[in-house]
């Protein structure tokens, strides 16, 4: 038998890199 | 300061367990673009925009690349630092990065090589206008 373990999940936006534009003033 | 790869292993690993905005579990590895497409659509306030790679250049930081970035409608110019084997989502191609060989070493994860024209997918804020 084999004892289920717990995993770990990650979100889909921890994937994609965050590439937002200084915003002018 | 660049991102150290210190960052990257878990969830780029083959194998590591995704969650789309969908609620749907895929491995990192079977991703596709629409996979991205439609999570943002149903992600509130966030939004994927395509980035072409239009330069890639050594950092100043030992080990580090410096990756130039044209972003979304407005063709923003973003540049940032990562190790080489970071991997980013190709549209139409799927993971690719700038030293596919230290990736699969690093995480097992099949990738292309990323180029110089590569439209890359990115998400940002959706403008509340």
């Amino acid at each position: 038998n084999v004892e289920p373990r717990s995993v770990a999940v990650f979100p889909w936006h921890s994937l994609v890199p965050f590439l937002a534009p200084s915003q002018p003033d | 300061p660049p991102i150290t790869s210190s960052h990257l292993p878990s969830h780029f690993m083959k194998g590591a367990i995704i969650q789309l905005a969908t609620g749907e579990l895929k491995r990192v590895e079977d991703l596709q673009t629409q996979d991205f497409v439609r999570s943002a659509e149903v992600s509130g306030g966030l939004k994927i925009d395509s980035s072409t790679v239009v330069d890639i250049q050594e950092s100043q930081w030992p080990g580090f690349v410096m990756l130039h970035f044209v972003v979304g409608e407005q063709q923003s110019k973003v540049s940032i630092e990562v190790p080489p084997e970071h991997p980013f989502f190709v549209y139409g191609q799927g993971w690719s990065s700038c030293s596919p060989g230290r990736t699969a070493q690093l995480f097992s994860l099949p990738c292309h090589r990323l180029q110089v024209g590569d439209v890359c997918i990115s998400i940002s804020l959706q403008s509340l206008n």
